[in-house]
């Protein structure tokens, strides 16, 4: 499904060369259910940002579904993202003038649905947050700012969920639901790749990869039944 | 040194109220290092930011320092935050447009330094961020942005921490790195109160404070030495 080769990332700060990613190869096959672990700037986020074709890397190639993606223009990128892609970002980018419940709607109303509010109300549902759909961002607790985030990456029926650091701001017991909604949606076929901190929620995943300074450093299978 | 009776907070949404704090008494010693947990959405931060002088209560009392705060009025309170308290937001709350190093060094030009320049940069390199000060932060990680929130709070060495879930975004060593920078400063005499969801940090903690529903379910104290 995700092929990627070479893969770099490279900023220029003046004097300083910063190698966010630094030669990234990766194969994922559809359904699977990755964990991406690694310290503090070492280089997650970039990688999901490629992978979810919000951010082209410097060097290297990313087929997607057998497209090269790295060809295709900036519009023909964004259809691909919205059909094919949830993102779960790592600090949530909710609209500040919209409603939780609005929020969630965006992706359908991209997508051309003419009612979206049944399909964003029941995402939000599932993530317990049907009493705060009308609330705005700033009138929600981070919890339920990452939740918003959450149903929103998934109302659209994605069959590829990105997620960076989905449950960093979640107790256990939601964290929990959470898990449970994924392993869920893995059940159902879903491909879902996601950033983690945590060793208890990279455990939940059959396959674990290791990112330190850019590069791939470790990548395992579980004994997975 | 924090004498609390009666916290609420209620907000109204319409016809719906939410009770955000709901009946708070709490009771703090100079110099205590204690835990905040409970479930997304339970009051934890709300009760930070009435604590850091940075929203006030819909009723009950609040004394620091055997000021009542409730009293004062903003520009008094602004000055009693700034000279005594050091807040780490959960969404850290950096200002886009000043680079890390420009962003420690604002609660120093507060305070009226002519020269925050060496505070601040020692500041960064306490918390691992020698070589992001010239970054922006949309230039820097998740965790680096914390690590630059967190460096801010303690720029200034105030007498008291409040902490909003400072190690969501990081990973295990680097959160150790921060628990011992916080137990540093614990022995140094300051006052931590440090919101978490993660039992491993609440651990390090003399006592932990559990909110539900916007009141105190639990109040413990770990047979600390
Ligand atoms: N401005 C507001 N208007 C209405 N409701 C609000 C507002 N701010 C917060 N709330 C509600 O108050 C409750 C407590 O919020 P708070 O941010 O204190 O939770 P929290 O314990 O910090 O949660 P988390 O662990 O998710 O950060 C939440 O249910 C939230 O929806
Ligand atoms: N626009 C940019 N310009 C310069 N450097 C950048 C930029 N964006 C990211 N970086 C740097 O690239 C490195 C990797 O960043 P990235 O966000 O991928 O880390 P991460 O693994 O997600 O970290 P965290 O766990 O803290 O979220 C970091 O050291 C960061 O400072
Ligand atoms: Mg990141
Ligand atoms: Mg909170």
């Amino acid at each position: 499904l995700i092929e990627c080769r070479g893969l770099e990332k490279i900023y220029h700060m003046g004097e300083q060369v910063v190698h966010a990613l630094d030669g990234v190869d990766l194969a994922i096959e559809d359904g699977e259910m990755l964990a991406i672990i690694g310290s503090s700037g070492s280089g997650k986020s970039t990688l999901m940002n490629i992978l979810g074709c919000l951010d082209r890397p410097t060097a290297g190639s990313y087929m997607l579904d057998q497209h090269d993606v790295s060809r295709l223009p900036d519009d023909e990128l964004a259809r691909v993202r919205n059909r094919k892609i949830g993102f779960v970002f790592q600090q949530f980018n909710l609209l500040a003038r919209s409603t939780a419940l609005e929020n969630v709607e965006v992706p359908l109303f991209y997508r051309g649905d003419a009612h979206p509010g049944d399909l964003a109300r029941r995402s939000l549902e599932r993530v317990g947050l049907a009493n705060r759909m009308d609330h705005y961002p700033n009138q929600l607790s981070g919890g339920q700012r990452q939740r918003v985030a959450i149903a929103r990456a998934l109302v659209t029926e994605p069959s590829i969920i990105l997620a960076d650091e989905p449950t960093g701001n979640l107790d256990s017991v939601t964290t929990e639901e959470i898990m449970q909604l994924f392993l869920e949606l893995h059940r159902q076929g879903v491909t879902l790749i996601i950033v983690t901190h945590e060793p208890n929620i990279a455990e939940y995943c059959e396959r674990q990869i290791r990112i330190r300074d850019g590069k791939i450093v470790e990548d395992q299978r579980h004994g997975a039944p």
